[in-house]
């Protein structure tokens, strides 16, 4: 899991 | 992806298509705030920072890539193109825009899911999407008369947030771990924003009348 959410939208 | 997430983004594509579909084929912006579509350029370039760090699909980036390159190209087409500069609505398009931008900067600043540069710039994204059509909306107010394409671009708009909102719910109740709130509050916002304006497309369409927007 990276430290960051990664943003799946646009 | 579900249904509802793709609905939504092949409605905000359309938009941008009846955008730049009215602009090319009428070589007129009559009726477009520029404020709006230098509101959404903005949007865009803050919230896609992550083209560079996260690779999601090539949808994803593909998509940002046409969004950050409209709304750049209508913004360029109203202030600079020869023949379409000439109908912009300058003297109605007044709307102080960037007290919005500033606005948004700041509750950015104080509200986002972590203190970091990209977090506050997604977070200043999502917050300024969702006032960036109070302009346009304003403008069609004050000059009445909509004309087709320009009503169908607002439309579309208003659907793809819609189906962002659909697209939550349906998350919210297929996913282990959905809770974008942030994403969430802004979009109802944003969504209510609209509801003036769908009712009297839906008015107007029921009517087979000419949409028309009450002073």
């Amino acid at each position: 899991v990276s430290e960051e959410d990664v943003k799946d939208e646009l | 992806m579900n249904i509802f997430r793709f609905a939504g983004d092949m409605t905000h594509l359309i938009s941008i298509l009846v955008l730049l579909l009215k602009v090319y084929a009428t070589k007129s912006c009559s009726g477009i705030s520029l404020k709006t579509q230098e509101l959404y350029g903005i949007v865009f370039l803050a919230r896609y920072l992550d083209l560079f760090t996260d690779f999601i699909s090539v949808y994803n980036t593909v998509m940002k890539l046409v969004f950050i390159g409209s709304s750049l190209a209508i913004v360029w087409c109203m202030r600079f193109h020869r023949v379409v500069k000439r109908s912009y609505d300058r003297d109605v398009d007044t709307f102080r825009h960037y007290f919005l931008v500033g606005g948004c900067f700041l509750l950015a600043l104080f509200v986002h899911e972590k203190f970091s540069f990209r977090e506050v710039f997604w977070a200043f994204s999502i917050y300024l999407e969702a006032v960036a059509i109070l302009p346009q909306l304003i403008l069609l107010q004050r000059s009445g008369n909509v004309d087709n394409l320009t009503g169908q671009y607002v439309l579309f708009l208003g659907a793809y947030r819609g189906f962002y909102i659909l697209n939550w719910i349906y998350r919210y109740f297929t996913e282990d771990q959905f809770s974008r709130w942030i994403s969430c509050v802004s979009g109802l916002v944003q969504t209510a924003l609209y509801a003036d304006f769908f009712y009297y497309y839906f008015i107007s369409w029921k009517n087979n009348a000419k949409l028309k927007l009450p002073a």
